[in-house]
């Protein structure tokens, strides 16, 4: 049945939806309630799936992304492989708030959210670096490359483009790396 | 990655997401989190979705805006869900996708393709917080 005031989210990142909801039931805007539960969820770093400290990329580095979508004024501020600055979810809302585009992305999304007063700190967690060590002691694997020599299957980069006709990667793997601590 | 769609007393709707993507990503991916109608999408006059799973692929069908444009031609949340994700299983049947979708009176659904163990979800509303799980297709 429906109810209002309502906050769902997904996985099982309960804190997060109770730290929404805190905000709904206080008469506050469901903006703001967006804004506590994925800010409660990059706190807490969910299954390292948010925030800081978490799946880091082929070099290391964390890097965020995060959206924040108006329904009455289809107004949207987003931020992707924003670097340094744990404030993912804000960062997008300042967008929103602040400029009249939607996306900022990468180096250019840290200096605008400097610009707007967020701090520029590191994003890696001895969780996130243990990784990232673990993963290149396995050959780098797994990664998302395809077609391209050496095999990107059995060794680490850098790689260069393979020629098509010559080898063709299935990339059935990919589904695999998929799951609940690896998602988007 | 969180994604999550709320609706305020006023009646008004919004979503978000947040994530730091995949592990071990080459420099410089971006998956689907930050991208309007893929990671999520909320419209006024019918409701909202968030998706979340294998970003290159949901980025590929727009997962929330397709299950927010299926609420708009009468499908309930449940059905909208599972007809946005029936456009990706068609093209990559292994892909590993969830969705909840929340329509503008407060009814929601979810779906999910291939998560091992089904598909968790959390709502609140007056009543007490409620921990859901779905069984995927």
């Amino acid at each position: 049945a429906g109810h209002i005031p309502i906050i769902i989210n997904t996985w099982a990142f309960d804190q997060a939806n109770e730290a929404g909801w805190s905000l709904l039931e206080k008469n506050e805007s469901s903006l703001n309630a967006i804004v506590a539960a994925c800010s409660k969820c990059e706190y807490l770093q969910c299954d390292h799936t948010v925030g800081w400290g978490g799946s880091p990329d082929e070099n290391g580095e964390t890097t965020l992304d995060a959206m924040i979508m108006d329904g009455v004024t289809h107004r949207i501020g987003s931020v992707a492989a924003l670097r340094q600055v744990k404030n993912g979810i804000s960062v997008a809302k300042a967008v929103m708030e602040h400029s009249s585009h939607t996306m900022l992305v990468g180096d250019q999304a840290t200096d605008f959210a400097i610009a707007m007063g967020f701090s520029k700190e590191s994003l890696s967690s001895d969780w996130s670096i243990d990784q990232f060590e673990k993963w290149k002691t396995r050959g780098c694997q797994p990664n998302y490359w395809k077609n391209v020599h050496p095999n990107p299957r059995n060794y680490c980069g850098p790689y260069k483009p393979q020629d098509l006709n010559e080898f063709h990667h299935d990339n059935k793997f990919l589904y695999k790396i998929v799951d609940r601590n690896n998602h988007d | 990655t969180i994604g999550a769609v709320a609706i305020d007393r006023q009646g008004r709707i919004a979503s978000g997401t947040s994530t730091n993507g995949m592990n071990h990503k080459i420099p410089g991916r971006v998956g689907d989190s930050p991208i309007p109608g893929a990671g999520s999408y909320v419209d006024q006059d019918v409701g909202g979705a968030a998706a979340t799973g294998d970003g290159d692929i949901i980025m590929r069908f727009l997962s929330s805006y397709q299950a927010v444009e299926n609420l708009r031609n009468g499908m309930d949340p449940i059905q909208a869900a599972n007809a946005a994700l029936g456009r990706i299983i068609r093209k990559y049947p292994k892909a590993q996708v969830g969705i909840v979708v929340l329509d503008i009176h407060g009814n929601y659904g979810a779906a999910c393709l291939n998560i091992d163990g089904g598909f968790p979800f959390i709502v609140r509303s007056w009543a007490e917080q409620s921990k859901h799980l779905v069984k995927c297709v």
